[in-house]
């Protein structure tokens, strides 16, 4: 049967925060010559059982929001990253040397339950 | 204080020990621009990269260096008819070099001056050798040592690249925090100008626009997988 889609504003679910850090606003943009900031974006959001059989969810989520529903002892299934792209930092370190500097992994590009 | 407190730890997580307070920026070098528009690029279309892999350079690494060249000319003096035209100390600071992390790549890249075809230059021999560091380098000339390298390069000339990585494993063992070489530039007069005329402008031209710096690429295990297999 078709799981009815939950009432309500889905901003209370599980999805992809935005947020911007500027390197201007640490004070970083002295020596950091790119890029001008990075995406710190974060997952939030609840994950109920209705949730785990349709969005980008594991298998493992849906086996808990079900056992959560049968036993309230189990924590519900959580929000957490599910897929990752990395940043590179273009920067002049104290000795005047141009460092180019990848970082794997940093911003998260979409969430899951 | 909270967020001095974090940049702390976002500066550590970077791998950097205090945030760098450079007093003028260095140009970016071409070589570093190409490579991080390319990774740009690449993640604003969302295709998945290793980024431990500088393709561009064909060696593995996730941390690019270029070392800026702080050493000094031996010869000011009129380059002498048939003697090297251009003397050069190249003193290289590595101290930054810290991480552990595997060496892929050393390449020294010397810019010998824009490329120009309006008139054919005498062909140039470029002589490298390591310079040992013990207590040389006060003196006002560093005694050369083992000779590293020796390429004519006919001109029109551009970017001559010598590969250090032997020497800088060398280095990196010994514990030793700055690399000195010594250059030398002899150009080859045309048998039929006479004076030289041509020799005596392209030394003074090299004199004027050699530029040289240290490109170092590291591997660091702990931030690249061994070329990981796709992810399941």
């Amino acid at each position: 049967a078709a799981i009815p889609v939950p009432k309500g504003s889905c901003r209370s679910l599980c999805h992809r925060h935005q947020l911007f850090i500027s390197f201007r606003d640490l004070g970083w943009h002295k020596w950091v010559i790119a890029p001008k900031g990075f995406m710190a974006n974060y997952c939030h959001g609840d994950c109920p059982f209705s949730m785990t059989t349709y969005l980008n969810s594991s298998n493992y989520a849906f086996m808990q929001a079900l056992m959560h529903a049968v036993d309230p002892n189990v924590p519900k299934a959580v929000c957490i990253p599910t897929k990752l792209s990395p940043i590179s930092m273009l920067y002049q370190d104290n000795d005047e040397n141009v460092v180019l500097r990848h970082y794997e992994d940093m911003v998260v590009d979409e969430c899951g339950c | 204080q909270t967020s001095r407190f974090q940049e702390y730890d976002l500066l550590q997580f970077l791998d950097l020990e205090r945030a760098p307070s450079p007093h003028r920026f260095q140009p970016v070098p071409p070589v570093l621009r190409k490579i991080f528009q390319a990774r740009e690029a690449a993640a604003a279309g969302g295709a998945s990269q290793d980024l431990c892999y500088v393709k561009e350079l064909g060696v593995r690494g996730n941390l690019l260096r270029l070392f800026p060249d702080h050493g000094f000319f031996l010869n000011t003096q009129e380059p002498s008819r048939d003697g090297p035209c251009l003397q050069k100390f190249l003193y290289f600071n590595l101290s930054a070099v810290k991480e552990k992390g595997k060496l892929t790549m050393a390449r020294l890249t010397l810019d010998l001056g824009p490329r120009s075809y309006y008139h054919l230059r005498p062909e140039v021999v470029v002589s490298l050798f390591v310079v040992e560091e013990r207590g040389v380098w006060g003196r006002p000339h560093p005694k050369p040592g083992r000779m590293l390298a020796l390429q004519s390069v006919p001109g029109p000339q551009g970017p001559v690249h010598f590969n250090l990585q032997g020497v800088l494993k060398d280095w990196n063992g010994s514990g030793r925090k700055n690399l000195g070489l010594y250059l030398e530039i002899l150009a080859k007069g045309d048998r039929y100008s006479g004076v030289n005329v041509q020799v005596e402008n392209t030394c003074d031209r090299l004199m004027r626009s050699l530029h040289a710096s240290l490109l170092v690429v590291t591997l660091n295990p702990e931030h690249c997988h061994p070329s990981s297999r796709k992810r399941r």
